[in-house]
Protein backbone atom coordinates (compact mmCIF):
# COMPACT_ATOMS: atom_id res chain seq x y z
CA UNK A 1 0.00 0.00 0.00
CA UNK A 2 2.01 3.04 -1.18
CA UNK A 3 -0.53 5.50 0.54
CA UNK A 4 0.34 4.16 3.78
CA UNK A 5 4.29 4.39 3.08
CA UNK A 6 3.70 7.78 1.86
CA UNK A 7 1.54 9.02 4.91
CA UNK A 8 4.11 7.42 7.08
CA UNK A 9 7.26 9.27 5.57
CA UNK A 10 5.27 12.99 5.73
CA UNK A 11 4.36 11.49 9.47
CA UNK A 12 8.08 11.07 10.66
CA UNK A 13 9.05 13.99 9.31
CA UNK A 14 6.19 16.26 11.14
CA UNK A 15 7.16 14.52 14.54
CA UNK A 16 10.89 15.32 14.05
CA UNK A 17 9.68 19.02 13.62
CA UNK A 18 7.87 18.51 16.93
CA UNK A 19 10.36 16.77 18.71
CA UNK A 20 12.99 19.81 17.49
CA UNK A 21 10.90 22.60 18.64
CA UNK A 22 9.28 20.61 21.33
CA UNK A 23 5.56 20.95 20.43
CA UNK A 24 3.33 18.50 22.13
CA UNK A 25 0.90 17.26 19.51
CA UNK A 26 -2.75 15.50 20.09
CA UNK A 27 -4.79 13.78 17.39
CA UNK A 28 -8.40 14.55 18.64
CA UNK A 29 -10.90 11.95 16.56
CA UNK A 30 -14.52 10.80 17.24
CA UNK A 31 -17.99 10.43 15.46
CA UNK A 32 -19.62 13.64 14.12
CA UNK A 33 -20.95 15.79 16.96
CA UNK A 34 -19.10 14.45 20.20
CA UNK A 35 -17.95 17.50 21.24
CA UNK A 36 -14.16 18.12 19.80
CA UNK A 37 -14.66 21.59 18.79
CA UNK A 38 -16.86 22.64 22.39
CA UNK A 39 -14.12 20.80 24.38
CA UNK A 40 -10.95 22.80 22.29
CA UNK A 41 -12.70 25.85 23.15
CA UNK A 42 -13.04 25.06 26.90
CA UNK A 43 -9.24 23.90 26.46
CA UNK A 44 -7.86 26.59 25.00
CA UNK A 45 -9.98 29.29 26.62
CA UNK A 46 -8.04 27.44 29.69
CA UNK A 47 -4.71 27.18 28.99
CA UNK A 48 -4.22 30.21 27.26
CA UNK A 49 -0.96 32.24 27.92
CA UNK A 50 0.29 29.42 29.68
CA UNK A 51 1.88 28.33 26.37
CA UNK A 52 1.41 28.52 22.40
CA UNK A 53 -1.28 26.99 21.31
CA UNK A 54 -2.86 26.21 18.05
CA UNK A 55 -5.57 24.32 16.44
CA UNK A 56 -5.42 22.66 13.10
CA UNK A 57 -9.12 21.72 12.42
CA UNK A 58 -10.17 19.18 9.71
CA UNK A 59 -13.73 19.09 7.95
CA UNK A 60 -15.51 17.89 4.72
CA UNK A 61 -16.32 21.68 4.04
CA UNK A 62 -16.63 24.96 5.92
CA UNK A 63 -14.26 27.09 8.37
CA UNK A 64 -17.22 26.78 10.89
CA UNK A 65 -14.91 25.19 13.79
CA UNK A 66 -11.69 27.75 13.22
CA UNK A 67 -14.11 30.31 13.38
CA UNK A 68 -15.28 28.89 16.75
CA UNK A 69 -11.52 28.07 17.79
CA UNK A 70 -10.52 31.24 17.19
CA UNK A 71 -13.47 33.23 18.63
CA UNK A 72 -11.77 31.13 21.88
CA UNK A 73 -8.53 33.42 21.40
CA UNK A 74 -6.04 30.32 19.80
CA UNK A 75 -4.95 30.81 16.55
CA UNK A 76 -6.69 27.70 14.23
CA UNK A 77 -6.03 26.58 9.90
CA UNK A 78 -9.08 24.98 8.86
CA UNK A 79 -8.41 22.00 6.26
CA UNK A 80 -11.09 21.10 4.12
CA UNK A 81 -11.01 17.22 2.62
CA UNK A 82 -13.85 17.54 0.22
CA UNK A 83 -14.50 14.10 -0.22
CA UNK A 84 -11.82 12.57 1.71
CA UNK A 85 -12.48 10.92 5.42
CA UNK A 86 -9.96 12.04 7.24
CA UNK A 87 -6.80 14.33 7.70
CA UNK A 88 -3.32 12.84 6.12
CA UNK A 89 0.07 14.09 7.44
CA UNK A 90 1.34 15.47 4.41
CA UNK A 91 -2.11 17.91 5.00
CA UNK A 92 -1.15 18.43 8.72
CA UNK A 93 2.61 19.47 7.38
CA UNK A 94 1.32 21.98 5.06
CA UNK A 95 -1.31 23.05 7.38
CA UNK A 96 2.05 24.12 9.58
CA UNK A 97 3.08 26.99 7.48
CA UNK A 98 0.00 28.81 8.27
CA UNK A 99 0.45 28.68 11.86
CA UNK A 100 2.56 31.25 14.45
CA UNK A 101 6.07 29.27 15.79
CA UNK A 102 4.59 26.76 18.24
CA UNK A 103 7.99 26.30 20.41
CA UNK A 104 7.46 24.53 23.20
CA UNK A 105 3.54 24.73 23.00
CA UNK A 106 0.52 22.38 22.56
CA UNK A 107 -0.74 21.79 19.00
CA UNK A 108 -4.12 20.08 18.60
CA UNK A 109 -5.28 18.55 15.38
CA UNK A 110 -9.19 18.12 15.00
CA UNK A 111 -9.52 15.18 13.02
CA UNK A 112 -12.73 14.73 10.61
CA UNK A 113 -15.67 13.72 12.18
CA UNK A 114 -15.19 9.32 11.48
CA UNK A 115 -14.70 6.54 13.72
CA UNK A 116 -13.15 4.34 11.04
CA UNK A 117 -10.43 5.69 8.88
CA UNK A 118 -8.56 8.54 10.63
CA UNK A 119 -7.83 4.96 13.01
CA UNK A 120 -5.35 4.62 10.24
CA UNK A 121 -3.18 7.43 9.46
CA UNK A 122 -0.32 8.77 11.93
CA UNK A 123 0.25 12.12 11.86
CA UNK A 124 3.30 12.57 13.53
CA UNK A 125 1.11 13.46 17.26
CA UNK A 126 2.31 12.47 20.48
CA UNK A 127 -1.29 10.76 21.07
CA UNK A 128 -4.65 10.26 19.99
CA UNK A 129 -7.52 10.75 21.84
CA UNK A 130 -10.47 9.41 21.11
CA UNK A 131 -13.28 11.71 22.46
CA UNK A 132 -16.67 8.93 22.23
CA UNK A 133 -20.65 11.21 23.36
CA UNK A 134 -23.01 9.31 26.20
CA UNK A 135 -25.32 9.76 23.75
CA UNK A 136 -23.99 7.58 21.18
CA UNK A 137 -24.56 4.45 22.60
CA UNK A 138 -22.40 1.90 25.25
CA UNK A 139 -21.24 -0.25 22.44
CA UNK A 140 -19.20 1.57 20.38
CA UNK A 141 -15.66 0.34 21.61
CA UNK A 142 -16.68 -2.71 20.54
CA UNK A 143 -18.38 -2.13 16.94
CA UNK A 144 -15.03 0.32 16.14
CA UNK A 145 -12.35 -1.62 18.11
CA UNK A 146 -9.38 -0.02 15.47
CA UNK A 147 -10.46 3.60 17.02
CA UNK A 148 -10.32 2.57 20.34
CA UNK A 149 -7.34 0.69 20.19
CA UNK A 150 -5.71 3.62 18.90
CA UNK A 151 -5.82 6.09 21.31
CA UNK A 152 -3.67 6.20 24.39
CA UNK A 153 -6.89 8.28 26.06
CA UNK A 154 -10.83 8.04 25.63
CA UNK A 155 -12.87 11.02 26.49
CA UNK A 156 -16.22 10.21 27.56
CA UNK A 157 -17.95 13.38 27.01
CA UNK A 158 -21.36 14.93 27.51
CA UNK A 159 -21.87 13.68 31.11
CA UNK A 160 -24.41 16.21 31.82
CA UNK A 161 -26.85 13.97 29.71
CA UNK A 162 -26.24 10.72 31.19
CA UNK A 163 -30.01 11.33 33.08
CA UNK A 164 -32.09 11.41 29.85
CA UNK A 165 -30.18 8.29 27.87
CA UNK A 166 -29.99 4.68 28.18
CA UNK A 167 -26.11 4.19 28.55
CA UNK A 168 -23.94 2.28 30.56
CA UNK A 169 -20.79 3.67 31.32
CA UNK A 170 -19.47 0.46 33.31
CA UNK A 171 -20.26 -1.24 29.42
CA UNK A 172 -17.80 1.66 27.74
CA UNK A 173 -14.85 0.96 30.17
CA UNK A 174 -15.18 -2.98 29.64
CA UNK A 175 -15.20 -2.77 26.27
CA UNK A 176 -12.52 0.08 25.84
CA UNK A 177 -10.18 -1.75 28.16
CA UNK A 178 -10.85 -5.29 25.71
CA UNK A 179 -10.04 -3.71 22.83
CA UNK A 180 -6.83 -2.13 24.03
CA UNK A 181 -6.50 -2.57 27.66
CA UNK A 182 -3.43 -0.14 28.04
CA UNK A 183 -6.33 3.13 27.63
CA UNK A 184 -7.12 5.77 29.86
CA UNK A 185 -10.27 7.16 30.56
CA UNK A 186 -12.17 10.39 31.52
CA UNK A 187 -15.99 11.37 32.13
CA UNK A 188 -16.09 15.26 30.88
CA UNK A 189 -18.74 17.61 29.72
CA UNK A 190 -18.10 20.16 27.47
CA UNK A 191 -20.71 22.17 28.99
CA UNK A 192 -20.85 22.50 32.27
CA UNK A 193 -16.84 21.82 32.35
CA UNK A 194 -17.21 18.41 34.73
CA UNK A 195 -14.09 16.70 34.63
CA UNK A 196 -12.18 18.99 32.58
CA UNK A 197 -9.22 19.58 35.72
CA UNK A 198 -8.00 16.13 34.77
CA UNK A 199 -7.98 16.33 31.09
CA UNK A 200 -6.03 19.74 31.65
CA UNK A 201 -3.54 18.23 34.08
CA UNK A 202 -2.79 15.28 31.01
CA UNK A 203 -2.10 18.06 28.50
CA UNK A 204 -0.07 19.76 31.24
CA UNK A 205 1.68 16.50 31.94
CA UNK A 206 2.71 15.63 28.53
CA UNK A 207 3.28 19.31 27.51
CA UNK A 208 6.46 19.10 30.16
CA UNK A 209 7.64 15.80 28.94
CA UNK A 210 7.83 17.60 25.28
CA UNK A 211 9.18 20.57 26.17
CA UNK B 1 -10.68 5.27 -10.65
CA UNK B 2 -11.25 0.95 -10.81
CA UNK B 3 -13.06 0.58 -7.22
CA UNK B 4 -16.23 3.05 -8.33
CA UNK B 5 -16.59 0.93 -11.45
CA UNK B 6 -16.65 -1.92 -10.54
CA UNK B 7 -18.58 -1.20 -7.05
CA UNK B 8 -20.80 0.57 -9.88
CA UNK B 9 -21.14 -3.13 -11.89
CA UNK B 10 -22.50 -5.03 -8.88
CA UNK B 11 -25.20 -2.22 -7.75
CA UNK B 12 -26.57 -2.43 -11.13
CA UNK B 13 -27.17 -5.86 -10.80
CA UNK B 14 -28.41 -5.51 -7.06
CA UNK B 15 -30.75 -3.49 -8.76
CA UNK B 16 -31.88 -5.54 -11.51
CA UNK B 17 -32.88 -8.23 -9.15
CA UNK B 18 -34.35 -6.15 -6.79
CA UNK B 19 -36.51 -4.77 -9.54
CA UNK B 20 -37.35 -8.08 -11.08
CA UNK B 21 -38.52 -9.41 -7.25
CA UNK B 22 -40.41 -6.39 -5.92
CA UNK B 23 -38.28 -5.77 -3.29
CA UNK B 24 -37.88 -1.99 -1.98
CA UNK B 25 -34.51 -1.09 -0.70
CA UNK B 26 -33.40 1.33 1.74
CA UNK B 27 -29.82 2.20 2.71
CA UNK B 28 -29.86 3.48 6.09
CA UNK B 29 -26.78 6.01 6.13
CA UNK B 30 -25.53 7.88 9.80
CA UNK B 31 -22.78 8.47 12.17
CA UNK B 32 -21.82 6.17 14.97
CA UNK B 33 -24.85 6.26 17.12
CA UNK B 34 -27.90 8.11 15.50
CA UNK B 35 -30.19 5.02 15.91
CA UNK B 36 -30.10 3.37 13.13
CA UNK B 37 -31.01 0.21 14.85
CA UNK B 38 -33.69 1.67 17.03
CA UNK B 39 -35.50 3.31 14.68
CA UNK B 40 -35.13 -0.48 12.39
CA UNK B 41 -36.17 -2.19 15.47
CA UNK B 42 -39.25 0.04 15.89
CA UNK B 43 -39.80 -0.22 11.89
CA UNK B 44 -39.91 -3.51 11.73
CA UNK B 45 -41.85 -4.55 14.69
CA UNK B 46 -44.76 -2.11 13.04
CA UNK B 47 -44.47 -3.65 9.56
CA UNK B 48 -44.10 -7.15 10.46
CA UNK B 49 -46.88 -9.45 9.15
CA UNK B 50 -47.83 -6.68 6.43
CA UNK B 51 -44.79 -7.51 3.77
CA UNK B 52 -41.37 -9.64 3.78
CA UNK B 53 -38.89 -7.92 5.39
CA UNK B 54 -35.12 -8.70 6.14
CA UNK B 55 -32.31 -6.41 7.35
CA UNK B 56 -28.64 -6.04 5.87
CA UNK B 57 -25.96 -4.91 8.93
CA UNK B 58 -22.49 -3.65 8.35
CA UNK B 59 -20.14 -2.74 11.25
CA UNK B 60 -16.67 -3.48 11.39
CA UNK B 61 -17.00 -6.24 14.14
CA UNK B 62 -19.33 -7.35 16.57
CA UNK B 63 -22.99 -9.17 15.43
CA UNK B 64 -24.64 -7.00 18.17
CA UNK B 65 -26.75 -5.12 15.54
CA UNK B 66 -28.61 -8.17 14.19
CA UNK B 67 -28.78 -9.63 17.08
CA UNK B 68 -31.09 -6.67 18.13
CA UNK B 69 -33.10 -6.96 14.17
CA UNK B 70 -33.68 -10.95 14.92
CA UNK B 71 -34.88 -10.31 18.51
CA UNK B 72 -37.58 -7.74 16.94
CA UNK B 73 -38.43 -10.64 14.38
CA UNK B 74 -36.89 -9.88 11.30
CA UNK B 75 -34.37 -11.91 9.45
CA UNK B 76 -30.54 -10.35 9.45
CA UNK B 77 -27.29 -10.97 7.83
CA UNK B 78 -24.50 -9.63 9.59
CA UNK B 79 -21.54 -8.47 7.78
CA UNK B 80 -18.25 -7.31 9.28
CA UNK B 81 -16.25 -4.86 6.96
CA UNK B 82 -12.65 -5.24 9.72
CA UNK B 83 -11.36 -2.00 8.33
CA UNK B 84 -13.23 -0.89 5.94
CA UNK B 85 -15.71 1.92 6.25
CA UNK B 86 -18.53 1.77 4.30
CA UNK B 87 -20.64 -1.07 2.72
CA UNK B 88 -20.15 -1.76 -0.96
CA UNK B 89 -22.12 -3.41 -3.39
CA UNK B 90 -19.98 -6.30 -3.35
CA UNK B 91 -20.92 -7.56 -0.19
CA UNK B 92 -24.71 -6.50 -0.25
CA UNK B 93 -25.10 -9.28 -3.53
CA UNK B 94 -23.51 -11.94 -1.14
CA UNK B 95 -25.37 -10.98 2.18
CA UNK B 96 -28.93 -11.80 -0.18
CA UNK B 97 -27.46 -15.19 -0.23
CA UNK B 98 -27.65 -15.37 3.53
CA UNK B 99 -31.63 -14.53 3.52
CA UNK B 100 -35.05 -15.72 3.17
CA UNK B 101 -36.73 -14.84 -0.79
CA UNK B 102 -38.25 -11.12 -0.33
CA UNK B 103 -40.76 -10.81 -2.93
CA UNK B 104 -42.62 -8.01 -2.78
CA UNK B 105 -40.96 -6.93 0.51
CA UNK B 106 -38.49 -4.48 1.84
CA UNK B 107 -34.92 -4.82 2.25
CA UNK B 108 -33.19 -2.54 4.82
CA UNK B 109 -29.49 -1.82 4.56
CA UNK B 110 -27.95 -0.59 7.70
CA UNK B 111 -24.41 0.71 6.70
CA UNK B 112 -21.85 1.22 8.85
CA UNK B 113 -21.63 4.39 10.74
CA UNK B 114 -19.99 7.23 9.14
CA UNK B 115 -20.73 10.07 7.13
CA UNK B 116 -18.67 9.92 5.03
CA UNK B 117 -17.76 7.22 3.11
CA UNK B 118 -20.51 5.87 2.10
CA UNK B 119 -22.52 8.67 0.19
CA UNK B 120 -20.34 7.92 -2.31
CA UNK B 121 -21.23 3.39 -2.94
CA UNK B 122 -24.27 2.83 -4.35
CA UNK B 123 -25.30 -0.67 -3.23
CA UNK B 124 -28.42 -0.80 -5.63
CA UNK B 125 -30.84 1.06 -3.35
CA UNK B 126 -33.93 2.70 -4.15
CA UNK B 127 -32.97 5.26 -1.75
CA UNK B 128 -30.35 6.24 1.07
CA UNK B 129 -31.81 7.69 4.35
CA UNK B 130 -29.73 9.97 6.54
CA UNK B 131 -30.28 9.74 10.08
CA UNK B 132 -29.01 12.97 11.98
CA UNK B 133 -29.41 13.01 16.07
CA UNK B 134 -30.19 16.41 17.32
CA UNK B 135 -27.24 15.35 20.01
CA UNK B 136 -24.56 16.06 17.06
CA UNK B 137 -25.39 19.68 16.38
CA UNK B 138 -27.23 21.25 13.75
CA UNK B 139 -23.91 22.47 11.58
CA UNK B 140 -23.48 18.84 10.33
CA UNK B 141 -25.70 19.18 7.07
CA UNK B 142 -23.00 21.93 5.76
CA UNK B 143 -20.39 20.08 7.32
CA UNK B 144 -20.62 16.76 5.65
CA UNK B 145 -22.57 17.92 2.41
CA UNK B 146 -21.98 15.07 0.09
CA UNK B 147 -24.11 12.53 2.59
CA UNK B 148 -27.17 14.96 2.96
CA UNK B 149 -26.81 15.05 -0.99
CA UNK B 150 -26.43 11.89 -1.74
CA UNK B 151 -29.72 11.33 0.65
CA UNK B 152 -33.27 11.52 -0.42
CA UNK B 153 -34.91 11.81 2.79
CA UNK B 154 -33.32 12.71 6.35
CA UNK B 155 -34.83 11.78 10.09
CA UNK B 156 -33.85 13.99 12.37
CA UNK B 157 -33.66 11.77 15.59
CA UNK B 158 -33.70 11.91 19.19
CA UNK B 159 -36.30 14.73 19.26
CA UNK B 160 -36.84 13.62 22.83
CA UNK B 161 -33.66 15.16 23.89
CA UNK B 162 -34.12 18.89 22.36
CA UNK B 163 -35.36 20.39 25.69
CA UNK B 164 -31.38 19.21 26.87
CA UNK B 165 -29.21 20.23 24.48
CA UNK B 166 -28.48 23.47 21.95
CA UNK B 167 -29.51 21.99 18.71
CA UNK B 168 -31.52 24.53 16.24
CA UNK B 169 -33.85 22.54 14.39
CA UNK B 170 -34.68 25.58 11.56
CA UNK B 171 -30.93 25.32 11.34
CA UNK B 172 -30.67 21.23 10.44
CA UNK B 173 -33.27 21.89 7.75
CA UNK B 174 -32.15 24.86 6.33
CA UNK B 175 -28.21 23.40 6.31
CA UNK B 176 -29.97 20.40 3.98
CA UNK B 177 -31.88 22.28 2.10
CA UNK B 178 -28.94 24.22 0.91
CA UNK B 179 -26.89 21.41 0.10
CA UNK B 180 -30.02 19.23 -1.07
CA UNK B 181 -32.89 21.38 -2.25
CA UNK B 182 -34.56 17.72 -3.25
CA UNK B 183 -33.96 16.31 0.29
CA UNK B 184 -37.48 15.28 2.62
CA UNK B 185 -37.01 16.02 6.06
CA UNK B 186 -38.87 14.12 9.37
CA UNK B 187 -38.20 14.54 13.16
CA UNK B 188 -38.90 11.51 15.00
CA UNK B 189 -37.77 9.47 18.13
CA UNK B 190 -36.13 5.90 18.21
CA UNK B 191 -37.29 6.00 22.07
CA UNK B 192 -40.82 7.30 22.31
CA UNK B 193 -41.99 6.68 18.70
CA UNK B 194 -42.49 10.56 18.00
CA UNK B 195 -42.84 11.27 14.08
CA UNK B 196 -43.12 7.50 13.29
CA UNK B 197 -46.07 7.31 11.44
CA UNK B 198 -44.73 9.97 8.59
CA UNK B 199 -41.72 7.58 8.54
CA UNK B 200 -43.88 4.05 7.83
CA UNK B 201 -46.18 5.92 5.27
CA UNK B 202 -42.71 6.82 3.34
CA UNK B 203 -42.11 3.20 3.45
CA UNK B 204 -45.30 1.55 2.64
CA UNK B 205 -45.88 3.89 -0.33
CA UNK B 206 -42.07 2.94 -1.90
CA UNK B 207 -43.00 -0.42 -1.25
CA UNK B 208 -46.65 -0.15 -3.09
CA UNK B 209 -44.78 1.55 -5.83
CA UNK B 210 -41.67 -0.96 -6.04
CA UNK B 211 -44.13 -4.71 -6.14
N1 LIG C 1 -25.16 18.40 26.48
C1 LIG C 1 -23.95 18.50 25.95
N2 LIG C 1 -23.80 18.89 24.66
C2 LIG C 1 -22.55 18.98 24.17
C3 LIG C 1 -21.39 18.70 24.94
N3 LIG C 1 -20.30 18.87 24.14
C4 LIG C 1 -20.75 19.26 22.92
N4 LIG C 1 -22.10 19.32 22.95
C5 LIG C 1 -22.98 19.66 21.82
O1 LIG C 1 -22.79 18.69 20.82
C6 LIG C 1 -22.92 19.29 19.52
C7 LIG C 1 -21.69 19.02 18.69
O2 LIG C 1 -20.57 19.62 19.31
P1 LIG C 1 -19.23 19.96 18.53
O3 LIG C 1 -18.26 20.46 19.52
O4 LIG C 1 -19.49 20.83 17.36
O5 LIG C 1 -18.80 18.50 18.03
P2 LIG C 1 -17.60 18.08 17.08
O6 LIG C 1 -17.11 16.74 17.52
O7 LIG C 1 -16.59 19.13 17.04
O8 LIG C 1 -18.35 17.95 15.66
P3 LIG C 1 -17.67 17.78 14.21
O9 LIG C 1 -16.45 18.62 14.16
O10 LIG C 1 -18.72 18.27 13.24
O11 LIG C 1 -17.38 16.32 14.02
C8 LIG C 1 -23.19 20.76 19.76
O12 LIG C 1 -24.58 20.96 19.71
C9 LIG C 1 -22.68 20.98 21.18
O13 LIG C 1 -23.36 22.01 21.83
C10 LIG C 1 -21.58 18.30 26.31
O14 LIG C 1 -20.65 18.01 27.08
N5 LIG C 1 -22.87 18.21 26.76
N1 LIG D 1 -33.01 9.63 23.75
C1 LIG D 1 -32.96 8.91 22.63
N2 LIG D 1 -31.99 7.97 22.49
C2 LIG D 1 -31.97 7.25 21.33
C3 LIG D 1 -32.92 7.42 20.30
N3 LIG D 1 -32.60 6.56 19.28
C4 LIG D 1 -31.52 5.87 19.68
N4 LIG D 1 -31.14 6.28 20.93
C5 LIG D 1 -29.98 5.81 21.70
O1 LIG D 1 -28.81 6.13 20.96
C6 LIG D 1 -27.82 5.10 21.16
C7 LIG D 1 -27.40 4.53 19.83
O2 LIG D 1 -28.49 3.92 19.21
P1 LIG D 1 -28.33 2.84 18.02
O3 LIG D 1 -29.69 2.54 17.53
O4 LIG D 1 -27.50 1.70 18.48
O5 LIG D 1 -27.54 3.71 16.95
P2 LIG D 1 -26.91 3.23 15.55
O6 LIG D 1 -27.00 4.38 14.62
O7 LIG D 1 -27.54 1.99 15.11
O8 LIG D 1 -25.37 2.98 15.96
P3 LIG D 1 -24.24 2.23 15.08
O9 LIG D 1 -24.87 1.10 14.35
O10 LIG D 1 -23.23 1.75 16.10
O11 LIG D 1 -23.66 3.27 14.17
C8 LIG D 1 -28.46 4.07 22.08
O12 LIG D 1 -28.04 4.36 23.39
C9 LIG D 1 -29.95 4.32 21.93
O13 LIG D 1 -30.67 3.98 23.08
C10 LIG D 1 -33.94 8.43 20.49
O14 LIG D 1 -34.81 8.69 19.65
N5 LIG D 1 -33.91 9.14 21.66
MG1 LIG E 1 -15.81 20.07 15.39
MG1 LIG F 1 -26.63 0.23 14.60
ZN1 LIG G 1 -12.71 6.46 4.90
ZN1 LIG H 1 -14.89 4.28 3.19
Amino acid sequence: QDIMATNQRHADANRRHFREHGIFVVNLVSSPGSGKTSLLVRTVTALRGEMPLAVIEGDQQTELDAERIRAAGAPSWQINTGRACHLDAHMVGHALEHLPPLDGGILFIENVGNLVCPAGFDLGEAHKVVILSVTEGDDKPLKYPHMFHAADLMLVNKIDLLPHVSCDMTRILAGAKQVNPRIRAMPVSATTGDGLDAWLAWLRRGHGEAK
